[in-house]
């Protein structure tokens, strides 16, 4: 569960990265 | 959505960005971006704070859809221009009314918000020397007065 939990998190972490960039129209 | 202890360096920023919803949306915006931007570099780990930053990001993606045809949301640079306006005209209504010896609570939430709105403009780069010394002035002079209304004091 570790490992998921995990990449769940980082997963998630980018995708709000990607959602932060696209709203500055900076991709 | 309660905010996580984690990330109460920005509960103020979003106070702010309530505040002017109504009366000033794109203040409410890049009030909220900035708080976005800090959080997510404060901690995007835990669980509930990734929750409550995906709804702000929610909240972000709206706003943008709501103020689109805002030239002040489309294009950054005239955002940047429009909350540099706003932070130095509330800085300066704040400092006009300390020189002129008229201390109460809305001079001194006048200088905070100024800070405040100064960390906001740290979005659009690095800020220039003049607003750090602003932000720093602006800062110390709620923290100074604040005390002095609290303690019965005359700030000097």
């Amino acid at each position: 569960t570790g490992s998921v939990g995990t990449s769940v998190a980082s997963a998630e972490q980018d995708e709000l990265s990607q959602r932060l960039a696209k709203l500055r129209d900076q991709i | 959505m309660a905010l996580p202890a984690q990330l109460k360096a920005i509960q103020h920023h979003l106070r702010t960005a309530q505040e002017h919803d109504k009366r000033d949306p794109v203040v409410a915006y890049y009030c909220r971006l900035y708080a976005m931007q800090t959080g997510m570099k404060l901690d995007s780990k835990t669980p509930e704070c990734r929750k409550f930053l995906v709804k702000l990001m929610d909240q972000l993606e709206t706003m943008k859809k709501e103020l689109g045809d805002n030239d002040s949301i489309n294009q950054e640079v005239v955002g940047n221009a429009h909350i540099e306006n706003y932070a130095l005209k509330m800085f300066l209504y704040a400092d006009n009314e300390d020189r002129a010896g008229r201390f109460h609570k809305n001079m001194i939430k006048s200088f905070y918000s100024a800070s405040l709105l100064l960390d906001v403009l740290s979005v659009f780069g690095e800020l220039s020397e003049e607003n750090i010394q602003h932000r720093k002035y602006a800062r110390w002079k709620a923290t100074y007065i604040h005390n002095c209304l609290k303690n019965g004091e005359t700030p000097q």
